[in-house]
């Protein structure tokens, strides 16, 4: 399974 | 100039020892509105978000925003100098390279100061936008911790999954299989047992536990810890630190290849 970087679920403060 | 005085000292070491093995070095964030931390691990896997309201220290005080770069393991040590019932008082010059905790025993007998040199931490702020979760479960923050351990000892990954029947976790791996499900109990006699699970739609999701495992290391900050999950969206894992704010951690779902 795959596991995402967390930060391409949040946008740029 | 920066000025936080925080008399229940230990709920500091509390916070630190619950991130450091996952964050190494992060900015600290002060201002007039509090004393903030938002920082990935080192894999880039998980968020930690911290906040520690103003109006729950003691005194407070912060002239201008700043960002104080600070070395984890460093400050846990720093830390690990105060006594348990110690009050903890932090100041920075605005344009000081260094903090520095001062601990006072509740008798006054006793007070001490340790200078931390702050370091330049290059780190980008997500925004973390306010998300509908299909289901939030809330139980025993040590039960949470032994749901944890107890998988860890079967497989790396769990698939929590919430129903109306209750909050699945499920993991499996060379020993075979193993399924914990915590089912909704508002009616405990004692308060710190109960468990509430808010289900909007069923979900399923599947977690690496050795994060899940570290954020127990917050174990101590809260009676409770709840878990807020979303379809394809990373789970929070959230400790509320009473009167004060919060410390929330983040992990990506995995998914299929």
């Amino acid at each position: 399974m795959k596991q995402r970087d967390i930060s391409s679920f949040f946008g740029k403060a | 100039m920066f000025e936080a005085r925080l008399v229940q000292g230990n709920l500091l070491k509390k916070v630190v020892d619950a991130v450091k093995d996952l964050v190494t070095d992060a900015n600290f964030d002060c201002s007039s509105s509090g004393f903030t931390l938002q920082a990935m691990d080192n894999s880039h896997v998980s968020l930690v978000s911290l906040s520690l309201r103003s109006d729950g220290f003691e005194h407070f005080r912060c002239d201008r925003n700043m960002s104080m770069g600070m070395s984890l393991g460093n400050l846990a040590k720093i830390l690990k100098c105060a006594g348990n019932d110690d009050i903890v008082t932090m100041k920075a010059a605005d344009d000081g390279d260094t903090v520095t905790f001062m601990f006072e025993s509740p008798k006054e007998d006793r007070v001490s100061d340790f200078e931390l040199k702050l370091m330049d931490i290059d780190s980008e702020h997500l925004g973390i936008p306010d998300t509908d979760y299909a289901a939030t479960v809330t139980l025993p923050a040590a039960e949470y911790q032994r749901i944890c351990r107890d998988l860890s000892s079967i497989g790396d990954t769990v698939v929590i999954s919430a129903t109306k029947d209750g909050v699945k976790f499920s993991s499996s791996g060379d020993v075979g299989t193993a399924n914990i499900t915590v089912r909704q109990n508002t009616t405990a006699d004692k308060k710190e047992e109960q468990v509430s699970i808010d289900l909007k739609e069923p979900v399923a999701l599947t977690f690496a536990l050795r994060y899940l495992n570290s954020f127990a290391k917050a174990t101590p900050l809260a009676s409770h810890v709840s878990l807020s999950m979303a379809r394809d969206l990373p789970v929070m894992v959230d400790y509320q630190i009473s009167d004060m704010g919060h410390l929330r951690f983040y992990l990506a779902p995995k998914i299929e290849d």
